[in-house]
């Protein structure tokens, strides 16, 4: 049996944006630590990982380790029908094919019960390896959203640059080029670390989709080494992240 | 010329 409520369905509907604009269907993970998930897309490009621990949940129960395989798009759908104050009841029996979700209104006197369809999805996982990152950068998540979405508009690829003076976003296109350069701030809400500087070129449209994880968090975390994939981290509250990790590109 | 890199060439299977 597995049971897990949350006292607020608006968390729910942030994690699950986050998502499925890369992943159209997914396996979550359930232990008795928490829920995990991680799948890639489809072109094998970006890779997404989530965890939340247990203690997100008001309630939660997980008699043995289950694999739920989800239709991000129709788990969408539900939780439109949902409000955001609406506190959520995920359930599952072992070997069901159903999930059952139930809404129940802030002022308790409406409840919604849904079901929804389970998928067998043949998920492979991939081991990640333990990276010593050369460069981690902290920003605002609305920065970063903002400098993707602005950069995308010039070229299909970015490059970022990370040296001990900041980090550097470059875009080089048709119909001209754009340099936006963030330095260290003394309030600290852009902090740069850097042991060796790095400069990698990634496609803007993945970038543009990590940012629907922005609603997460006020922070998001970038971090790159040479030569690796790079990985922008949002935390969920104090119980969990989202990581995304992108492969660079590469010369031929 | 650059092309874009596949995650697997990174992570491996487990």
């Amino acid at each position: 049996m597995f049971e897990a409520r949350l006292s607020s369905t608006a968390l729910l509907k942030k994690i699950v944006d986050a998502l499925k604009e890369i992943l159209h269907q997914s396996t979550l993970d359930c232990s008795d630590s928490g829920i995990q998930l991680q799948a890639m897309d489809n072109s094998h490009v970006s890779l997404v990982s989530m965890s939340l621990r247990s203690d997100c949940f008001e309630k939660y129960r997980c008699d043995r380790n289950l694999s739920l395989g989800l239709d991000l798009r129709s788990l969408t759908k539900v939780l439109k029908c949902a409000s955001g104050d609406d506190a959520v009841t995920i359930k599952s029996a072992d070997k069901a094919d159903k999930l059952q979700l139930s809404f129940e209104s802030a002022s308790m006197d409406r409840t919604a019960d849904y079901e929804l369809r389970l998928l067998n999805l043949d998920q492979e996982h991939l081991a990640i390896p333990e990276t010593d990152y050369a460069c981690v950068v902290h920003m605002p998540a609305t920065e970063f959203a903002r400098i993707c979405r602005d950069l995308s508009t010039f070229s299909e690829s970015v490059v970022i640059a990370c040296t001990k003076d900041g980090i550097k976003f470059s875009a080089n296109g048709e119909m001209g080029s754009v340099n936006i350069k963030l330095s260290e701030t003394s309030k600290g809400d852009v902090s740069v670390q850097v042991e060796e500087p790095v400069t990698l070129s990634f496609a803007g449209r993945y970038l543009n989709t990590f940012t629907r994880a922005t609603p997460l968090s006020e922070k998001v975390k970038i971090s790159m080494a040479p030569e690796v994939p790079l990985l922008v981290e949002y935390p969920i509250e104090d119980y969990g992240y989202i990581r995304y990790y992108l492969a660079p590109k590469v010369d031929e | 010329v650059t092309s874009q890199g596949n995650l697997k060439d990174f992570f491996k299977p487990k």
